[in-house]
């Protein structure tokens, strides 16, 4: 996948960093210290469409502006930008009655992101 | 990425400034992980847990539940670590009080599987019969009922694990398991269960939170 670079305004994956102490909840989560709370931003026009998030061959780019060219006109969506590759997120925290709990949450964490 | 003033790439509407953007960015953060746990605020901690009590705790958790999550049931495993209130203990016996939550605002609680850990102090040579005795309260009153009952031998100090049955489980799922410890035989005189910080007796359940109802999403 492509990280954004700040320049970029192709699909890419923003990271983003939760810090759990600076919002106050390193008290009830015990482990991790954080989640990266990343997400896919950005344009995905139509020659890029399908791309599966990695920096396509100038070959497969020139197929797919022809292939856009010739649909152009064509209706239906455009592409968007989405995850592609993600990872759960594994949590040690308190319950209200403070009972130590474990878990995975699934699907939680943006590895990579790509056009749809 | 979006820059303040411009336009936005993703969705072409007008940008926020970056604090903005970051305060509603921390704001989704807090609310998706409070989704996923089912919670419908964070938890206000009741008593604070001590670090050896923790300690000692974590080292009985397992790794992560092996295996993807069965998409099927939209299940989510959960494995919990209960710390005892000792309650009514006596000379003669220990009460020992388990509280499991049941803030969760989607989803019922299932204990698949339920051990209780605590530390017995015996005297040197002393060894004995220890009476784990599981019980439940009837929903029409408060009085306690004795469910089952399990026969441990304790032969030395140490921590000892006792898987529980289901009434046990059953319990746990209700939201509250009460459990007495009596020693009986040569233990009744020379044994001690010990319920300081370090020595907290606790249970550890493996729990599947099923969809109650699925919920509708807008």
């Amino acid at each position: 996948g492509i990280d954004c670079q700040g320049v970029s305004r192709m699909c890419c994956r923003q990271e983003f960093f939760v810090d759990f102490r600076e919002i106050g909840w390193h008290d009830w989560i015990i482990q991790p210290e954080g989640y990266a709370m990343n997400f896919c931003t950005g344009q995905c026009p139509l020659h890029v469409a399908g791309m599966p998030g990695i920096a396509a061959s100038f070959y497969t780019a020139v197929l797919n502006l022809l292939k856009a060219n010739t649909v152009a006109g064509a209706a239906g969506g455009g592409s968007c930008c989405v995850p592609t590759a993600r990872r759960p997120l594994s949590l040690l925290y308190y319950d209200r009655d403070s009972n130590i709990v474990k878990t995975d949450i699934p699907d939680m964490v943006v590895e990579a992101c790509g056009c749809s | 990425t979006c820059r303040a003033g411009g336009q936005c790439p993703a969705c072409g509407g007008p940008t926020l400034d970056l604090e903005s953007q970051r305060e509603l960015l921390l704001d989704m953060a807090k609310r998706s992980i409070l989704d996923k746990l089912h919670l419908s605020q964070r938890p206000t901690l009741s008593q604070p847990v001590s670090r050896a009590a923790l300690r000692t705790a974590l080292q009985c958790l397992h790794g992560p539940p092996q295996g993807a999550f069965p998409e099927a049931n939209r299940a989510q495993d959960y494995e919990i670590i209960s710390f005892a209130d000792t309650g009514l203990s006596t000379i003669n016996q220990t009460r020992l009080d388990f509280h499991f939550s049941s803030d969760r605002t989607t989803g019922v609680i299932e204990v698949q599987q339920a051990s209780l850990m605590f530390f017995v102090q015996l005297l040197p040579n002393a060894t004995g019969t220890l009476n784990v005795k599981v019980l439940v309260s009837d929903p029409h009153n408060t009085n306690l009922t004795l469910a089952t009952q399990h026969l441990l031998e304790v032969d030395a100090s140490g921590w000892y694990q006792l898987f529980l049955g289901p009434d046990a489980q059953d319990a746990c799922s209700q939201g509250h398991l009460t459990l007495e410890l009596v020693p009986e035989g040569q233990a009744a005189q020379g044994s001690v269960i010990l319920v300081g910080a370090a020595h907290r007796p606790f249970v550890t359940a493996q729990v599947r939170v099923g969809d109650k109802h699925r919920v509708h999403r807008r």
